[in-house]
């Protein structure tokens, strides 16, 4: 059975770094796709070495797109595609995820033979298109990316909230290092607190950065190094991960309150 | 004539700091009325000294809601609403801006003898009721926060691509530094590449952290400050501009070159 997962986090805060370093995890052993459903449109550039043409893009050239227009073939193999996003004031922003989404469909995508599909999303904002791969049967399990930080955690809690009205399973808490003091303790606390838990800790590391730079994930450059055994690790964890919780999500005060305390 | 500002950025770029501050230097001579247009709901808080009742919360309880009910006077009669945000997952997250205008507009808040309307408005997406301020008869001009960070200038370009799809007036790029290396320096560079100018520079402050601690603003709680004379400054010169431009956004390609160079 397909493991269908989708990452959700504040603008900024590391889905696609996780993303693309997961999937690149996982080309060893299984066949994987990857759907950026952020408008931005670089979760995949570092799998396939340069940014895609989005979906929304694609179709506004050619009426009648193919899988070959849409579907790219990136590091091991893994298969890439961008949702786009709609020029800024026009529409609602998440429109490219619904679009992406219809069209693979369309094209049966869906129904290769793939081991593992993950959706990167935005989620300064649970509406939309970006709610579409909680809402729909799109993914069957949630990881929220955050850090220690106030900001992060408000939309970590957010997600929750739209998580728990669509009736997802939220696997677990992913800390992406900022460096914050006592970052992995806070970020246990929210898991907690949210009726969830930590499933993976990535450290904040300079990889990132040299191996973003030449367009490669840090699996596909520094093979050898501790920071690309932690993204196998969380790879692994997710993979194997069996516990699924409907978030508990906190209210205002609530929220105002853990941060201080 | 009322000055009529939409303040615009990334999430947690500091948008609420800058229109608290900027609201409470105008409310010694003026009739100041600030307008949160965050989900967050938290522009207000350090005006008020709490959280103020949203417009959306009110009226579930309330069907016929009075000024009373919405606008409310806190330091130095600054007058202030919070629109609020819908349940995340219900809708459109913008939707509490679009009903909070209506009924504004309904109560005819805004034919009061208002020198300074300001409005804060999460800019990570520039759609639904986010560009509400923008395309509609409530704001004349738009001034976007940002860093020197690429997440925050990425956001900046794309409400840069929004104004000039809807047609608005931008007055000018606040930079609220970071501490990044060369932040000024990058952040004049982006403004003169769309073709807007830096109106103000405020540094990164501690006196934020404690004034905010306290729900009060730094001009309330350090009005000595050199940091409360950055935000006089910044209030004093986004009053008498009388420089607006259509910006010139950048696509996706000249930004990355941008940031890159
Ligand atoms: N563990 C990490 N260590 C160092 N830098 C990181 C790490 N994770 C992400 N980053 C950096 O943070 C920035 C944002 O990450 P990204 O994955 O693009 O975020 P998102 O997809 O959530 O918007 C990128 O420039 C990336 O290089
Ligand atoms: N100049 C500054 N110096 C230090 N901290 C700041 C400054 N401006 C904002 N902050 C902090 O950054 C955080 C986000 O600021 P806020 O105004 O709430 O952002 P936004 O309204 O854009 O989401 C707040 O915790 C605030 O204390
Ligand atoms: S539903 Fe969300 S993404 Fe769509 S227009 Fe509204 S705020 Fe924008
Ligand atoms: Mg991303
Ligand atoms: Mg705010």
């Amino acid at each position: 059975k397909t493991k269908r997962i989708a990452i959700y986090g504040k603008g900024g805060i590391g889905k696609s770094t996780i993303v693309s370093n997961i999937a690149a995890a996982y080309s060893q052993d299984h066949n994987v796709l990857v759907i950026g459903c952020d408008p931005k449109a670089d979760t995949t550039r570092t799998l396939y070495g340069n940014r895609l043409p989005t979906v929304l893009n694609v179709l506004k050239e050619k009426r009648q797109a193919t899988v070959d227009d849409v579907v790219f073939e990136g590091y091991n193999q893994v298969m890439c595609v961008e949702s786009g996003g709609p020029e800024p004031g026009v529409g609602c922003a998440g429109r490219g995820v619904i679009v992406a989404m219809n069209l693979l469909e369309k094209l049966e995508v869906f129904s290769e033979d793939l081991d593992v599909i993950i959706y990167d999303v935005l989620g300064d904002v649970v509406c939309g298109g970006f709610a579409v791969p909680l809402r729909e049967d799109f993914a069957d399990e949630v990881y929220i990316v955050t850090s220690g930080e106030y900001m992060a955690l408000y939309a970590a809690n957010n997600i929750c909230k739209g998580i728990k009205k669509l009736k997802g399973n939220l696997g677990g808490i992913i800390c992406n290092c900022k460096g914050i003091e006592n970052e992995e303790e806070i970020v246990r606390q929210f898991a907690q607190q949210v009726e969830s838990k930590v499933i993976g800790v990535i450290p904040r590391s300079e990889l990132v950065q040299k191996s973003e730079i030449e367009a490669k994930t840090v699996l596909e450059k520094f093979p050898e190094s501790k920071q690309a055994e932690f993204y196998r690790k969380l790879a692994d964890d997710v993979f194997h991960n069996e516990e699924f919780t409907v978030p508990h999500p906190m209210d205002i005060e609530e929220f105002e309150e853990f941060f201080r305390g």
